[in-house]
Order: structure tokens, then C-alpha cells, then sequence
């Protein structure tokens, strides 16, 4: 997290806000709802109390403007800014300004005005970018859905740095505040692992880390700053290189990528695969590239699914240990990269040659993030 | 024979005047015009290695796609530095 230069705050607990003006994109008491609900984000972890007033100026004054609208910061149209806000300090500090050109929303089309707000508010009260993907002072805007949004240990941290924690609340930090995946956490177990072009992805929770060839250092960033339209913590992934497709899977849902882009009719039904009734999750899948054959991991057993005949191969399930001796039980994630197997299961990853049938290393899962 | 000049691609230098923009908002970028060719251009290239260590992107110095797509995302007007 970050704080502006001096560490700029409100020397009062009790503030006031007012809605100045209101954007026609949304009911009028949609928007005091997102605004009121925003508010709170931060009130809640804080002994802060912020009140609406109706009249007069308010120590956080709220407008939806465009373009030029004299405070020197002006808006850019559809896109780009979406809203900026003041530091704490008297007149203009606190103000926060919503770029009309938009169109907000209470849902996940356009811009969801409670999550927009939530972030300007944490500015109004002192807080400056974060470079955690996950927290809510991230400055790119990704859509998460309000009915489950929490602020993360960072935004929480940060807040407290200035005004301190909730007397009301009982402990905290916050227990529960989701942290976001650290790629050199030694206990780092991942969800879902594929190729990609080339590019290798690397999923856990509501993220994923982007490895390029090309590049030394891995990216992170959230699933939905992507693909809005994907869920969070997928089950498997794999890269199909006969159709150029990534298929990520969810329960018994099935997601196509054709590049960085959602495949259109999807999500389909995982069933498509051939797999025996009853199967509703998956744990992991790999396309082995000898055979042109996926491999689908459920338990401790595995299944071979012949993309060209679209159907499970005979003789399918087997057990994971007799298939491949030495890894373990259950997976995680797997992935073929340049010929050899990688299977996560927990905080190991296990390095198989399909040749000679054996564990040739046994790695850390982040092994490929670059710690 | 004279040499015709080269017409740079026209969304390269859409690209550059668009990042130039971007870090003259958010990473105190000074004006990119100026008489001191070489000095802007340090410049430019030290503000971008700033934006691209602030994302966690290869910090190259260069406007690579990667870079670009970051810059084309939707987000917050306030500066990612104190201004």
C-alpha cells in the first residue's frame, strides 16, 4: 500500500459527504446506496464515522462531471480515468470526482459504481496506490462482485497506518481479509497450470501469474482484469494445441480461450468430454503432445480423452499411480512443458519423463514463478 | 535519388504520444516537448521503468505491447506517484 507524502490524513474521526450531483447511467438511490455501501468499506476497519449531508460543503464533496472541470485533472472521455480523488486536506481535499462519460452501473456491465467509489474513498482518505493486484487500491479497475467484496490485508493495513483499527471490532487485523498470492511463498499449492502460445499460466484463487519466454520476471494479475467472464479459483486448464484453445474448467464447466480471448458458446457443459456421469469437478488436465491425447485427473485416478474422436480412450479410469509411479496420489495441476510432465500436489511439483516413466525431479510448485 | 522519409506506422507514434500522455498524468513525466532531445528521452525511458516496476512488468524501458496493454486499462486518474 502507499500513503501520500507527509502521510496526509484527517485529524478528525468524524467526517461528512455530500452527493452533489447525480449520473443518469443509474437510480438515484442506487447511487447513495453504492456511495453509502462504500463508505462503509472503510468506516468499518476504522473508528472513522462518515455521515451524508444534504446542504452546504461537506468535507468530501462527490460530482459526476467531464473533460475539463477545473481542478486541473481533466477526465478523458469513455475509458482511460474513470474517477479521481483529493488527499485529505481542507477545500478541495477529500472531493472526489466520477467521470460522467461512463456508464455506471450497480451490477458487472460498465463500471460497478460501488467498487469505483470504494477505491476513490480509500484516496479521499489518505490512502495512495497499491501494487497488489488483489487489494482495492490497485489503480486498474477489475470487476469482483460487491456482494462478496472485502478489502485485502493490504488496503487494511494501510488504512490502519493512518487512523488506526475499529475499537468495535474485536480482532484485528481482519481475520478474514483475503492476501493475495506470493509467488515465493514456499507453501504456494496452485489450482490450475497451462501453456498458452507458448506463455505459460499459472492459477490460484482469483489469480494467475503470466511467465513469457521472453521475459525474465512473471506477472500477476487478477482473472477477472482478463476475462470479466470467467470465474474465480478454477479447477484444471489445459492448452489444446491441434485447436489452438485453452480449456479452462469450473465444476462441470467448461471455458474456451482462443489467445487472450473468450471463445464465443462458451461456458459448455463438461460433459462434452465424455466423462462418466456423476464427475462434476475436475482436479487437473494436461495435452500430452506425443499422443495428441488429454489427460484428465479426478482423485486418485485418471482418464485419456481422444480429442480427434471426442470420447474417453477404453480401458479408462486408471489409477494415477500405476500411470505414473511416484507422483503421489492426487494432483493439483499439471502441464506439459517442452516434452517432460509437470504435477503440482500441494507445495511439491514433480518433474515426469512420459519416455522412461519416472519422477526425474521433485521441484517446488513455484518453481516456474521465478522465486 | 533522395531519401523519402519514412513514415514511422502511424499507431506507433499514437502509441508513443498516448504513453508520453499517460506518464505525464501519473508518474510526473515533465513536458515531452523541449529543446533537450536527449534529456526528454532519458527521461521517458526512466519514467516508463518506473511504470513498468510499479506492475510488476519487465522493466525494459521500452513501450512493449505488454506495457501498452497495461496502459490501455481502465483505472483511476489519480497518479500511481506522489505528485
Amino acid at each position: 500500500y502507499s500513503t501520500f507524502p507527509g502521510a496526509l490524513k484527517w485529524n478528525k474521526n468524524s467526517l461528512t459527504y455530500r452527493i452533489e450531483n447525480y449520473t443518469p447511467d443509474m437510480p438515484q438511490a442506487d447511487v447513495d446506496k453504492a456511495i453509502e455501501k462504500a463508505f462503509a468499506v472503510w468506516t468499518k476497519v476504522t473508528p472513522l464515522k462518515i455521515t451524508q449531508i444534504y446542504s452546504g460543503t461537506a468535507d468530501i464533496m462527490i460530482l459526476f462531471v467531464t473533460g475539463d472541470h477545473g481542478d486541473n485533472s481533466p477526465f478523458d472521455g469513455p475509458g482511460g480515468f474513470l474517477a479521481h480523488a483529493f488527499a485529505p486536506s481542507d477545500g478541495i481535499g477529500g472531493d472526489t470526482h466520477f467521470d460522467e462519460d461512463e456508464t455506471f452501473t450497480s451490477g458487472s456491465a460498465g463500471y460497478n459504481l460501488f467498487l469505483v467509489a470504494a477505491h476513490e474513498f480509500g484516496h479521499a482518505l489518505g490512502l495512495g496506490h497499491s501494487n497488489d493486484p488483489g487489494a482495492l487500491m490497485y489503480p486498474i479497475y477489475s470487476y469482483v462482485n460487491p456482494g462478496t467484496f472485502s478489502l485485502s490485508q493490504d488496503d487494511i493495513q494501510g488504512i490502519e497506518s493512518l487512523y488506526g483499527s475499529n475499537p468495535n471490532v474485536p480482532n484485528n487485523p481482519v481475520p478474514d481479509a483475503p492476501k493475495t498470492p506470493n509467488a515465493c511463498d514456499p507453501n504456494l499449492s496452485l489450482n490450475a497450470v497451462t501453456t498458452l502460445r507458448g506463455e505459460m499460466m499459472l492459477f490460484k484463487d482469483r489469480f494467475f501469474w503470466r511467465k513469457s519466454p521472453f521475459m525474465a520476471n512473471v506477472e500477476q494479475y487478477t482473472i477477472k482484469s482478463f476475462w470479466p467472464e470467467l470465474p474465480d479459483d478454477i479447477d484444471a486448464a489445459y492448452e489444446s494445441r491441434e485447436r489452438d484453445l485453452v480449456y479452462l474448467f469450473k465444476g462441470n464447466q467448461v471455458w474456451a480461450l482462443f489467445g487472450y480471448d473468450i471463445q464465443q458458446g462458451y461456458p459448455q457443459s463438461m460433459q462434452k468430454f465424455g466423462l462418466p456421469a456423476g464427475i462434476n469437478k475436475i482436479d487437473a488436465a494436461l495435452y500430452n503432445e506425443n499422443t495428441g491425447k488429454v489427460l484428465i485427473f479426478v482423485g486418485n485416478k485418471y482418464y485419456s480423452y481422444d480429442e480427434a474422436r471426442r470420447r474417453i480412450d477404453k480401458g479408462y479410469p486408471k489409477s494415477i499411480e500405476s500411470g505414473f509411479p511416484g507422483i503421489g496420489g492426487k494432483v493439483d495441476a499439471a502441464v506439459e512443458d517442452n516434452g517432460l510432465m509437470y504435477f503440482f500436489s500441494g507445495s511439491r511439483m514433480f518433474e515426469y519423463n512420459m519416455m522412461s516413466k519416472r519422477v526425474i525431479r521433485v521441484l517446488a510448485t513455484n518453481y516456474f514463478l521465478g522465486c | 535519388a533522395y531519401a523519402v522519409p519514412i513514415l514511422r506506422d502511424n499507431t506507433e507514434e499514437e502509441n508513443t504520444e498516448f504513453a508520453q500522455e499517460y506518464l505525464q498524468k501519473l508518474y510526473n513525466l515533465t513536458s515531452s516537448s523541449g529543446p533537450n532531445f536527449r534529456r526528454r528521452s532519458n527521461e521517458l525511458t526512466e519514467k516508463l521503468k518506473e511504470m513498468q516496476k510499479f506492475f510488476g512488468l519487465q522493466v525494459t524501458g521500452t513501450l512493449d505491447s505488454n506495457t501498452l496493454e497495461v496502459m490501455k486499462k481502465s483505472r483511476c486518474g489519480v497518479p500511481d506517484v506522489a505528485h
